[in-house]
Order: structure tokens, then sequence, then C-alpha cells
């Protein structure tokens, strides 16, 4: 029974598409079954992964809007076990649009529900905001995997989004939890990182993952090959990181 | 007569907030009068000058929601010339109140008007998104200045902003332009930087500003004392490089 994990902080920049594009690969290289949701209309999941947002005919906004199935949508891609439904240049106008429909929280879950069986882990890229795209994510999720840069800005964020997922936990989502709090572009020579990496533990203590991402320029030049960091440089320190992370992920998974 | 100037890219990450808090900071330095009207719902650049945005009774929401005026709004900070109109936590709800508001997309443009001739400059910080608030403020603004960080994804972005430019002069505000375009987190070491500068010259040729700003963990600190970063340190290579933009700005607007 597939996990959908949401990857997801309002706060704009801070790794959720590197960690969402990086860890569905290191999971399906360790040959389980995985699908990555573009919920993003930047598209940057999907042209992390070589797919052309603009030349994809149809994308993850004909299932939320006009209820097209997942599975019409879904991409191979280079990683054998891993899928990804892209997103498109109509995702621009869905907050807008999701507003006055009908179950407006509700459209991914639903359109996720015929083909969670098929994985073993979904993870869904969200846009740099709390709005209906982001909603419809939270609502579909079993958990949230949180990535925080360690800077002040985006240490400021995160009491908003807990408030947003207590939130929806009311109303929408029962069963949404904290999958685990991920730190990224990490460089240690900083007092800043530092003191912003303390609060993050104490604040949220286990669920911090013992891998941390540290910044690594090969992280930021493999979409521009549109590849995931594992098949630009599986020797990097980026690729060894998401490795050492995925395996994280998984056991907590197969724990639980 | 105050010129308008929107801080916008709705990639996340690429330093809109800190060019708009510090270049505000560094023109009222210059003894400009100059505001900083804060349209992001993350109310960072209302902490980059110390002040709570959880704590603020009235904000920017009030003023495009309530029709509060603008001048009952703005707040004075350590800089003697410069002041600010900040955001709080209802502004998160705003994206979604304004769809079926009357003339939803001219209302901060509505409540500049009356007091656009007591300031020299007017900065907004945008959201990390095209959405209404985004929408709000091209409409107001005069111009459009783009922070660009040198990465594949902040690249892969511009082409949507630029449409994005291109609708909003066709059916919302005719005189909309680009002041400029500005380079953040600059690391010359990476060759990544290099390519994607060499693009955006290539792109947007003499809109590009010649001042560069360099990666500088002073900027990242400063926020954190709720201070623009001429306040923290006003002998760092970022303080230096928003010196040096804000000047270059300022000529341009003087000369046209
Ligand atoms: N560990 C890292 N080391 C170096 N660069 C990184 C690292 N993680 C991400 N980057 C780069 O930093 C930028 C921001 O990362 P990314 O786009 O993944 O963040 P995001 O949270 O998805 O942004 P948005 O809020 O726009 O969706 C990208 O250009 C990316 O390539
Ligand atoms: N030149 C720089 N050198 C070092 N750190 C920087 C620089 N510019 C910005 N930062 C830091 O990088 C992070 C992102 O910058 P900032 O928050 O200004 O971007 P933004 O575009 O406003 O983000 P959002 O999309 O969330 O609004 C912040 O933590 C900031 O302190
Ligand atoms: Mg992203
Ligand atoms: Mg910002």
């Amino acid at each position: 029974m597939g996990k959908v994990i949401a990857v997801a902080n309002q706060k704009g920049g801070v790794g959720k598409t590197t960690t969402a594009v990086n860890l569905a690969a290191s999971i399906g290289a360790m040959e389980k079954k995985t699908l990555l949701i573009d919920m993003d209309p930047q598209g940057n999941a999907t042209s992390g992964f070589g797919v052309n947002p603009y030349s994809v005919e149809s994308s993850i906004y004909d299932c939320i809007i006009n209820g097209k199935p997942l599975e019409e949508v879904v991409l191979k891609t280079a990683i054998n076990y891993m899928n990804i439904a892209p997103s498109n240049i109509d995702l621009t106008g869905a907050e807008i649009e999701l507003v006055p429909l009908m179950a407006r929280e509700n459209r991914l879950k639903n359109a996720i529900a015929p083909i969670k069986d098929q994985y073993e882990f979904i993870f869904v890229d969200c846009p740099p905001s709390l709005g209906l795209l982001t909603l419809n994510t939270l609502t579909a999720a079993d958990s949230i995997l949180i990535p925080i840069q360690c800077e002040y800005y985006a240490l400021e964020g995160v009491s908003k989004l807990l408030n947003t997922i207590e939130l929806v936990k009311k109303s929408l989502n029962q069963m949404l939890c904290i999958e685990g709090v991920v730190l990224t572009m990490y460089d240690g020579r900083t007092t800043l990182a530092q003191q912003v990496r303390d609060e993050i533990y104490k604040h949220f203590q286990d669920k911090v993952y013992k891998s941390i991402i540290p910044r690594n320029v090969r992280l930021s030049e493999a979409p521009s090959y549109g590849k995931p960091v594992i098949l630009y440089d599986i020797r990097s320190t980026g690729a060894e990181a998401y490795l050492n992370l995925a395996r994280e992920v998984v056991e907590n998974a197969e724990r639980s």
C-alpha cells in the first residue's frame, strides 16, 4: 500500500524540489516502486527528470481539474522503478480555478486513490505557498517531509507551516503526521547554520533525519542535464547524502 | 512623484526579500524618501526590519481587503527616510479572498494612489507565486526589478515571468516595464553561475545591473537581528553591493 509523502514548506528555495527529485530517484534505485507527482506550476521536478513542462500534453492539472485518471498522465523515467506525474503550464491557473469546485481540497486525494497500491512510495513536490495546491497535497498525504534551509527566514516560517498542518488535521485529514525534517544546503562553517540547526533539533527532536544535505554544486548542476544527482554524479557528496536519506526514509516506513 | 517598483520573481528563494529590504534601506540612507510594502504573507521583509508580523495590528491586508488608508498602516524604521507597510498573518487568506472582489487586481494600486507623492521610491516585496498578490503588485507598479539567482531552476522560470509581465501590460497596466535585473547570491567560482550569468546577459543585455550581489553570510545573518545589512555590518561585501545597486537604481530613475 503506497505511502503518500508531501514534500512541503511555504518558504521559497529551501530545497523542496531537489529533495523530492533526488529522494524519489534514490528510493527508485533501491528497487522500490516510486511515483513523484509535481504539484508545482513551476514544473521544476518535471524538468529535473529531463521532461519539458511546456511540451507535456497532459499533466496533474488534468487529473485535479478535469478528473483524468492519474495512470494516463504518468511517465516513465530513466530510473526503472520510478515514474513521474508531470506538471505543466496549465497548473498556474489551478489555484484560482479550484476555488469554486466541489470538494476542492480532495481532488488530488481522489486522483491518487485508484493507483495508490501500485507504488510503495508516492512523493508530491509542492509550490512555495499554502494555497489550494499545497492544501490538496496535505489532504492526500499520509505524512509530510519538511526540507528546511539553515537560515533565519526559513526558521521563521516553520511555526506557520505547523499551524497549517494542525488545521488540515482538524478539518481535512486526521491522519496527517510529520514524516521527518531534513536540513538542506547545510554549510557547517557558518555559526548561523549551527544556531538554526540547534533550534530545529530542539523543536523537532527525533523527527530530524540524521542525514544532513550539504551545500554541493553537483546538486544544482544536475537539473541542467535533466538528471537526478545519482545519475549525474553518484560519487558527489550530494548523491551520497540523498542515498543516506533514502535509506532512513525507507527504514522508518518499514518499521511503522 | 513616487516611482513604484515591484521586486518580483515567482521562483522561490532567489533573494527578493533580501533585495527589497537592503535596496530600500540603502536608498533611504541616501536621504530619498522611501517606502517598502510587504505583500508576502510570510512577512519576511517586515521581520527584516525587526517588526514582528504576528504582533502587527493592521497591515497591507487591511488596505487591499478593507480599504484602510495606507497612511494608517505605515510604520517608521531605524532609517530616517524610510518607512514600511508591514504584512501580517491575515495576508495568507488574501489570495482566495480577493477572487470574488470588484477590481480585484487594482486594490493595491488604489491603496497607493493617495500617498504616492509623499515618497520618491516605493518598493513592493512579492511572494514566490504569480497569484493575485503579485498581480496586484504588477498592476500598481511603474516597473519591475527582477532578482535572479544564478542557478538552473531560477533561469527556467524567467520566460514564465516575462509572459506574465506581457499579460499584465495588455490588460491591467500598459506602463509596466522592466526596471532592471539583478544577479543575486553570485558565486563566481562555479561554472554553473558563469553559464547562467552569460545566459541572463544575452537575454536582458543593458537591463542587467552592473552591481552583482555576491553570496555573503552577513546578508543572511542580518535579518536575525532585525536589521538591514547597512545597519548590521556596513563594511561587508553584501552591504557594499547593495549600496552600489542603490546608486544605480537612483541614477537610472533620475535619468529617465
Ligand atoms: N544541497 C544543495 N546544494 C547546492 N544547491 C542546492 C542544494 N539544494 C538545492 N540547491 C539549489 O538551490 C536552488 C533552490 O532549490 P530548490 O529549487 O530545490 O528549492 P525549492 O524549495 O523547491 O524552491 P521553490 O520554493 O521555488 O519551489 C536550486 O537552484 C537548487 O538547484
Ligand atoms: N547574497 C546573499 N548571500 C547569502 N545569503 C543570501 C543572499 N541573499 C539572500 N540570502 C539568504 O538566502 C535566503 C533566501 O533569500 P530571500 O528570502 O531574500 O529570497 P526570496 O526570494 O525573498 O524568498 P521567497 O521566495 O521565500 O520570498 C534567505 O535565508 C536569505 O537570508
Ligand atoms: Mg521547488
Ligand atoms: Mg521573500
